[in-house]
């Protein structure tokens, strides 16, 4: 059962697409098949797997607007890196919701994906820091979501907007979405910040029992590694960030999908 | 001549609210009158100041999509320092793109504060991470625009598609809008990835005599601010932080508005 797993915080900057990057990168490393879905118009995620897409590759941007549903084998492009494919990002994503704006169905453009899914044990999903038709495309498409939060109030204090989302997608689209968990992002355990705020979500009731046990430490190499377009679990495996992302993929592997 | 200035980068996390919440701050304490403008749905900058508006109080949603333009004044709000004051975001803001898409003049819509403009000697404007219709709105607005960049790859090559979105605004709405300067945020001089980007910054002739000279330095003391609902150059006076920032208050009344 392929479990997919839209990253998802409005917050800019928390390590949504370090988080998609890194985490398919260790589970390929475990011998999992991986497919990396970039919706986030900046395409950082098809730059940090190094795979601007060929003439011929589709992007989500085309999967999403084409008239007739495109075939979506045709949108998939192999990485450099054996079990980890990706759909390509496009920047004219970003004129999705407006062009979509009167389409019929204009929140399940991504379930056109569907047909990929069962070559696959996971779906990694990127999203935006809005929480525009372009995230809400990808919550009807996933199974799960997972909620990278940086240990810094504003990162913290979005996520009640994230959750008041989530609860109109399972009322109105998608009602099997289901939390995979909270994961600490640019944690310093020496900043007072880092603790309150690592406090806050472990003392907060809507994330009981699902904060991960791995924290993603602030660690300079995953900003490196992103300058020379690969995974730090592949630029650099003996550092923290390889390391958290490692026991970051164990953990998610260990709890296995919430029924 | 009052100084109008948007801070913008499409990249989330650079450090766009900080500068906005940090700068007005440092001026207000030079003694300058200062207006913050927040047009971010997520309302950082409006949390960041403790000012959450009253019932009276208009935000940015209302002067932007009511049909009739609103008394501006209205959507003034003190802040608890002197010479600082405030037009507050609202959530409803992440809606306008769609609200305003048959409106008439939908680029234009912030020019509706244009009277409150003279009772300040600078106006700065905050951005979402995208370059949608409110970016638009904003860069049609403003006399000038300061880019937050993080030295890291994804936030760097953020400055293409930004610069992009400048050239086509200047050719349609407003051909006198003209860079403020770059600064360099999260500068950590102990690491690899930001002396490398730094080094690319100050070797691009797109923004050559436009880098700051004062660059932002990673300091725990400025998210720790926000935690505490207060601009750093309130909260630790002393801290490296407050002094970044009013050094680069200083740089940009010294360096004055670009002709
Ligand atoms: N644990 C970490 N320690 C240090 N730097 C990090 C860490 N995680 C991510 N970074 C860096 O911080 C920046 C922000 O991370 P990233 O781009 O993954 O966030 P995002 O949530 O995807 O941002 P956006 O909202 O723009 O999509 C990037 O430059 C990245 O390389
Ligand atoms: N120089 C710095 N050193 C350490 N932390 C910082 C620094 N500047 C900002 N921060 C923190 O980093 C986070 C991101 O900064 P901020 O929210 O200002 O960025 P932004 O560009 O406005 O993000 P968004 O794209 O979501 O609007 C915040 O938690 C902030 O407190
Ligand atoms: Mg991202
Ligand atoms: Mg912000």
């Amino acid at each position: 059962q392929t479990r997919i797993i839209a990253v998802a915080n409005e917050k800019g900057g928390v390590g949504k697409t370090s988080t998609v990057v890194n985490l398919a990168a260790a589970l390929s490393l475990s011998g999992f098949r991986v497919l990396v879905v970039d919706v986030d118009p900046q395409y950082n995620a098809t730059r940090a797997l190094g795979s601007p897409a060929g003439e011929e590759t589709l992007t989500t941007y085309h999967v999403m607007t084409a008239q007739k549903a495109p075939d979506p084998a045709r949108a998939v492009c192999p990485t450099r890196w054996e079990g980890l494919s990706l759909v390509p990002s496009h920047p004219d994503l970003s004129g999705a919701e407006v062009e979509l704006v009167n389409k019929l169905a204009r929140e399940k453009r991504l379930r056109r994906l569907e047909p990929l899914v069962k070559d696959y044990d996971f779906v990694l999903l990127d999203t935006p820091p809005t929480l525009s038709l372009l995230t809400v495309n990808v919550f009807a498409f996933a199974g799960e979501f997972l909620i990278p939060c940086q240990t810094q109030p504003h990162a913290y204090a979005a996520l009640d907007d994230l959750l008041d989302t989530v609860d109109l997608i399972r009322e109105e689209i998608n009602p099997g979405l289901t939390l995979t968990g909270v994961v600490a992002t640019f944690y310093d355990p020496r900043t007072r910040v880092s603790k309150a705020v690592m406090e806050k979500l472990a003392a907060d009731g809507r994330f009981s029992g699902k904060v991960f046990e791995t924290a993603i430490r602030m660690n300079a190499t995953i900003a490196e590694s992103a300058l020379h377009g690969e995974p730090v679990v592949f630029f650099r495996q003996g550092s923290p960030g390889a390391a958290d992302y490692r026991a970051l993929a164990d953990e998610i592997v260990r709890r296995g999908a919430r029924p």
